[in-house]
């Protein structure tokens, strides 16, 4: 869902 | 480990329904809801991306009631000039949480 390229869940990265 | 929590009910209340406005879905609200929210706070991105990590307790990408009210408990005390800390002090968990 976030387009992070991680598994990050902080929708502010 | 009984440490009073640092949000105070007055606080809570008021971060409670700001927390009710926004519509929350199961006790929830997801990242694209809180986002505006704090981004409302014009605090630089970094900071509330920090404040977003103290706050996501379970790290699932959304914040029940006591972790949103970490979060603005945060950007609050940033707004007056206090620095974000760096990993959550125990006082400033939710009793819930512990």
């Amino acid at each position: 869902q976030y387009p992070t390229g991680g598994s990050s869940t902080n929708p502010f990265l | 480990v009984d440490i009073p929590w640092v949000v105070k009910p007055e606080e809570k209340m008021k971060f409670d329904s700001i927390f009710d406005s926004l519509g929350p879905v199961g006790g929830i609200l997801t990242g694209d809801k809180v986002k505006p929210v704090l981004l409302n706070s014009k605090l630089p991105v970094d900071i509330l991306g920090r404040v977003w990590e103290l706050s996501d307790l379970d790290r699932d990408g959304m914040l029940d009631r006591d972790e949103f009210s970490v979060a603005m408990y945060l950007v609050y005390r940033a707004l007056e000039g206090e620095p974000v800390p760096m990993s959550l002090p125990p006082p400033l968990v939710p009793p819930s949480k512990r």
